[in-house]
């Protein structure tokens, strides 16, 4: 554990409670992709259920594995149940077929073991990768975004671009170096570069997340 | 046989 690795995990907790501090103060899921929560529950449980076979690394990773897998259930349930009257599906359009089928196709290709926890491990990378796009698509259909919604996708944004630093240092502190992991790591941030510079030039200076 | 990382990280 390094710095950068602890930092952008608590990134990541800090994503999800703004997105239940979202939508528990405003009762509703406006804005808010149900697909891209739905990539990531996929994500998790393809990742995390290693678990169920033994993978017991600390009480830190095992207890982060279930409150990942825990809060995203819940928040798909959230958005399915009490806050469904809220949600608009015409918004939330995007093609899930393309990045599970991609994510799919990745895992075949880019992985350490061609057995079935290695694989299943590849496609929750590759998935995670592109699963904020459903999300970023919403926001560029209605070309706004209110401001607690950008603070959640920011500090998604910063759990990954947060993890680079991590192999850095891992790669010349550990001589560890996980080539899957940063390939789609360093996607996964690409991703984000757009909205993170009208985050950083507008939400961070009080102006309202708007595209021109 | 693998030259897999251990998966530690999340």
């Amino acid at each position: 554990m390094n710095i950068f690795r602890f930092l952008g995990d608590l990134s990541h907790l800090v994503s999800i409670w703004l997105l239940l501090h979202k939508m528990t103060t405003s009762k509703s899921c406006t804005g808010i992709s149900f697909k891209t929560q739905a990539l990531y529950a996929l994500v998790f449980a393809t990742r995390y259920l290693d678990l169920l076979y033994g993978s017991w690394h600390s009480m830190y990773n095992v207890a982060m594995k279930i409150f990942f897998i825990g809060s995203s259930l819940y928040i798909l349930y959230l958005i399915k149940v009490p806050f469904k009257p809220t949600r608009d599906p015409a918004i939330d359009t995007f093609k899930l077929e393309y990045l599970v089928g991609g994510a799919l196709i990745m895992s075949l290709i880019a992985n350490y073991e061609y057995s079935f926890p290695e694989i299943l491990w590849s496609f929750s990378i590759w998935l995670e990768a592109v699963a904020i796009l459903p999300q970023l698509f919403i926001i560029q259909r209605t070309g706004e975004a209110e401001n607690i919604t950008t603070h959640y996708v920011a500090a998604l944004g910063a759990y990954r671009g947060l993890y680079i630093p991590n192999w850095l240092y891992r790669y010349f502190a550990e001589g560890f170096f996980d080539p899957i992991a940063v390939i789609a790591g360093i996607i996964q941030t690409v991703i984000y570069l757009d909205f993170f510079y009208i985050y950083f030039t507008k939400v961070l200076k009080g102006q309202k997340f708007e595209l021109p | 046989s693998t030259m897999s990382a251990d998966h530690d990280e999340l």
